[in-house]
């Protein structure tokens, strides 16, 4: 799980 | 990104400017839960706190500062500016049902305990049932009006093409995340209700209720 390309979603 | 993101995105845009207008416009938030809108700007206020810490793009950030910014000013005419036309007597959802149990699913369910991924998870949650006090409200007073109803519309669209964007990572780019995924999947099914009812009795009619 990658946190920086799921904080890339609005 | 791909066109169900963008759109998702767009329909959220809309659904948020529809709401500001209709109130500037009217000069009145009569029929407008201003619970479900502190919820919202609450949402917004947890997940975006990586604007202080990260760059994402300039899409990503342009668009989080307006949803905040949206979401603070629909809050301030609700509350402050056309305080007189809020209808306070109808808008009794009891938050506290909503914001504690949330919270607490968020410190026990979540992908990292650290405090900016947790506040992340609580608006994820809090996001899915912030809708909640606005349905209530409907309900309640038996009616929405039709530009309500539109804004109610792009809302929950905007989840749903969500949810088809996450498919689609999940086949391209073998991405997913669970926690966004069940949270966007319960808050797509509290709109399945309203979009069965805006679909059927929304063209041509000036009043749409929700059967308690």
């Amino acid at each position: 799980d990658d946190p920086s390309q799921k904080k890339d979603e609005l | 990104m791909n066109i169900f993101r963008l759109t998702g995105d767009l329909s959220h845009l809309a659904a948020i400017i529809i709401l500001l207008l209709k109130i500037w416009k009217t000069r009145s938030c009569a029929g407008i839960s201003g619970k479900s809108q502190i919820l919202f700007a609450l949402v917004f206020t947890s997940r975006y706190l990586d604007l202080l810490t990260s760059f994402i793009s300039l899409y990503n950030t342009t668009m989080k500062v307006i949803y905040i910014g949206c979401a603070y000013a629909t809050v301030y005419l609700i509350y402050a500016k056309f305080k007189a036309t809020y209808d306070g007597n109808h808008d009794t959802f009891r938050v506290e049902f909503l914001v504690v149990p949330v919270g607490g699913l968020a410190f026990l369910v979540n992908h990292d305990f650290s405090p900016l991924e947790i506040l992340w998870t609580f608006s994820i949650y809090l996001e899915s049932v912030a809708i909640l006090p606005q349905l209530f409200m409907i309900s309640k007073t038996g009616e929405a009006e039709t530009i309500t109803t539109h804004y109610l519309f792009f809302l929950g669209l905007y989840r749903a093409l969500y949810l088809i964007n996450w498919i689609w990572r999940f086949y391209f780019e073998g991405f997913f995340d669970m926690i966004a995924i069940v949270a966007g999947v319960v808050q797509t099914i509290l709109y399945c209700d309203f979009f069965y009812l805006y679909v059927t009795k929304g063209e041509g009619r000036s009043q749409l209720s929700i059967p308690t």
